[in-house]
């Protein structure tokens, strides 16, 4: 899902 | 969030906050490197190019806020405070950072996750962060002298890349497809960096005397 490709880590 | 990559989170805060405060403190920033410094800089401002348009979390954005404020203020300090500027060890201080934008720059163009300006500069980031501290590696063997703010300096940062390959590890097997692997592959490469700092810094509080890095 897009969540998962988003860089979501500092 | 798992506890690894907070940890991991807070000792990276902890890495740049100590350097600021100690910087502000003490009016010195002898035995740090401007350029590390710069190329810090440059890594957050390509790295959070999304603070504004893609909001993860408050958490997230407030991060991003404290690493960009205390990035660029510590290399105005090193350049720009009338005292502590004058504390710069600039004749050491030598390594060609340019040298190690340019690749990190054409690998983003060619390794990213998509071909977007944003992607490019978020691949570009990593890159440069994985080598960011070589120019402080370098000053460090060259001047041979660790002091304390120093030694924490890189101590902490080289913790926080291991917390968050750990962060990684549980991530992978507690999340689905959730493979990264541009920032593993630059991640452990900038991890080893430090293995051989971590060896002499450990050796050298372990066994109680002044850290010296081999010539």
């Amino acid at each position: 899902t897009d969540k998962a490709k988003t860089h979501d880590e500092l | 969030m798992n506890v690894f990559r907070l940890a991991g989170d807070m000792t990276h805060l902890l890495s740049v906050v100590v350097l600021l405060l100690k910087i502000h403190t003490i009016k010195s920033c002898a035995g740090i490197s401007l350029k590390t410094q710069e190329l810090y800089a440059v890594v957050f401002a390509a790295r959070y190019l999304d603070l504004f348009v893609h909001f993860v979390s408050l958490y997230n954005t407030v991060m991003k806020l404290v690493f960009l404020a205390s990035s660029f203020s510590i290399v105005w300090y090193m350049k720009r405070h009338k005292i502590v500027r004058r504390t710069y060890d600039k004749d050491h201080d030598t390594f060609r950072h340019y040298v190690l934008v340019l690749p990190c720059l054409l690998l983003a163009l060619l390794i990213n996750e998509k071909f977007t300006f944003r992607e490019v500069m978020w691949a570009f980031s990593i890159y440069l962060e994985a080598v960011a501290i070589f120019p402080q590696l370098v000053l460090l063997q060259r001047t041979r002298n660790i002091d304390n703010l120093t030694g924490q300096y890189v101590f902490f940062l080289g913790a926080y890349r291991v917390l968050y390959i750990l962060n990684w590890i549980y991530r992978y097997f507690t999340e689905p497809h959730f493979v990264h692997w541009i920032s593993w592959v630059a991640g452990i490469v900038q991890t080893l960096l430090y293995a051989d700092f971590f060896y002499y810094y450990i050796m050298s509080w372990k066994n109680n005397v002044k850290l010296e890095l081999p010539a």
